[in-house]
């Protein structure tokens, strides 16, 4: 697995085309709420009790 | 066929010349029978119902072998082992347009015989102990693979702190062990009698995978605004041996 592959998933996922552009002036005061910290925690959580198959 | 432990099957149907010379006189050119293998299971209160395993059209014209994938079958089987019903494979055959003839195409279409037979479908089942054949789990972390060595799960660290394009925007994780099957695997011999359905060689494949979930930082309105994505298939919990295409055995029921 490669950073190249990760991003182009990540894109895939969101429906972009190119990666955003985020001045670090943006994203230093940004709080991540708790309801989407909550919900990354449970997928987290979820990834590692459920495992999808492969061929 | 059994060998101690099932592990890996191919089921194999033959149609015989003498039914094909009989079809090119009944049926158009291009004609094809849908051959459907179901599972059959016999519930303990008598009750039974099928799963499907496998279904494919065959030209009438044809002739050769026809593979039928019966391992998932077979593997739930074996998990109802002590139970000790047999395995009831069920071998339907239905014309692909229906018309007049539809519910005779059974009688279009014939099994090989085995000796001592009556043109009964043929089941092979050809197993391999996959404690020599399989994977080995983790790799040794002290010990770097070296050319040859037995497949298996190594660790691989994704740094997504070092990555310019995730820069700013990938709020988290930082980074994350995806892992990589890396290793060979050990080829079943070939005997006379048996020609494997699958092409080339087993592979050393990421057989079980998980989702990676990411905090991003989307704009909004000229705002950034954090959310989570799910990237499907990130991480490998498991490697295995398969043939390209073959089904890896799992414990699951249908």
């Amino acid at each position: 697995l490669t950073g190249e592959q990760v991003r182009a998933s990540l894109l895939r996922q969101l429906g972009l085309r190119e990666a955003p552009v985020l001045d670090q002036r943006d994203v230093e005061g940004l709080v991540t709420p708790a309801h989407v910290r909550a919900q990354y925690v449970a997928l987290l959580r979820r990834s590692h009790g459920a495992h999808s198959r492969g061929k | 066929r059994f060998s101690q432990r099932v592990r890996e099957v191919a089921g194999r149907l033959l149609a015989a010349e003498a039914a094909l010379r009989r079809l090119e006189r009944l049926s158009p050119h291009g004609a094809r029978a849908r051959v459907t293998v179901e599972w059959l299971r016999i519930h303990e209160d008598s009750s039974n119902r099928t799963y499907l395993v496998d279904s494919r059209l065959v030209s009438l014209q044809g002739s050769g072998w026809k593979a039928f994938d019966v391992t998932e079958a077979v593997n739930f089987w074996r998990q109802l082992g002590r139970s000790g019903q047999p395995l009831l494979l069920q071998v339907s055959v239905q014309r692909a347009h229906l018309g007049p003839r539809a519910s005779g195409a059974h009688t279009l279409l014939r099994f090989a015989s085995q000796p001592g037979g009556h043109g009964e479908p043929q089941l092979e089942l050809h197993t391999l102990d996959l404690g020599a054949y399989g994977a080995q789990g983790d790799c040794d972390p002290e010990a770097p693979a070296a050319e040859g060595a037995r497949c298996c799960r190594q660790e691989t660290y994704v740094d997504l702190r070092g990555m310019r394009w995730a820069e700013n925007w990938v709020l988290e994780p930082p980074g994350f062990l995806a892992y990589e099957c890396v290793g060979a695997c050990q080829q079943p011999p070939e005997t006379p009698t048996f020609r494997r359905p699958f092409p080339g060689p087993r592979q050393c494949v990421a057989s079980e995978t998980t989702s990676l979930p990411l905090i991003v930082g989307v704009k909004e309105g000229g705002r950034p605004r954090p959310q989570v994505v799910s990237l499907p298939n990130m991480r490998v919990e498991k490697c295995s041996c398969a043939w390209d295409g073959a089904p890896v055995p799992r414990r699951l029921g249908p």
